[in-house]
């Protein structure tokens, strides 16, 4: 899969999510912790999201910081409440996130909350939206969602 | 061919995502 294109359509459908924060920037994954508390509130809890750093500015540790537990969350979530395993994926690199807003693991960090938006108690609202959004997005996120299920196990 | 074309990609989007709104998963089923 194109990998540049995967972060490009998935920031666009991250972006249906409303979410009214003071920086838009997707790599301090500030943004991120609420789109997963709006997917899933009780186990993306506000005590979990207490501890995601809100004031990170350009302090790349800051942003690895919140990004590691934002990926150990998205595990967690998948083997608790999904009861998947995900195997054989690449796991996206936080550091690259932080450090350089690496594109590509962005994509695929992206690429796991999708995962837990199309599997969630509400998924039909966030499958519907998805099918609302422009074509050619929704062939990346086909294409996403579709490689990610074949790495899961149960 | 266009009209054609995109009516078979916009099937081929349908159908994969109303088969996942009925997909069971761990949280849904």
């Amino acid at each position: 899969m194109d990998k540049e294109h995967l972060s490009e359509s998935l920031s666009i459908w991250v972006r249906t999510f409303n979410i009214d924060v003071p920086n838009t920037d997707l790599t301090d994954g500030v943004l991120m912790s609420h789109v997963l508390h709006q997917i899933a509130p009780a186990f993306f809890s506000e005590t979990w999201m207490s501890k995601i750093k809100t004031d990170v500015e350009s302090n790349w540790r800051l942003k690895v910081s919140n990004l590691k537990k934002i990926l150990k969350g998205i595990l967690e979530y998948y083997a608790e409440v999904l009861g998947q395993q995900i195997t054989d994926f690449h796991m996206p690199d936080v550091n690259a996130i932080g450090e350089r807003a690496d594109e590509k693991e962005l994509g695929r960090l992206l690429q796991l909350i999708l995962g837990c938006a199309v599997n969630c108690e509400e998924k039909q609202e966030y499958i519907q939206r998805i099918m609302g959004m422009e074509e050619s997005v929704q062939h990346v996120v086909m294409n996403a969602i579709q490689e990610l299920m074949q790495k899961e196990t149960p | 061919d266009g009209p054609k074309a995109n009516a078979a990609s916009e099937g081929v989007l349908a159908n994969f995502f109303n088969s996942l709104l009925n997909k069971k998963t761990g949280a849904a089923s």
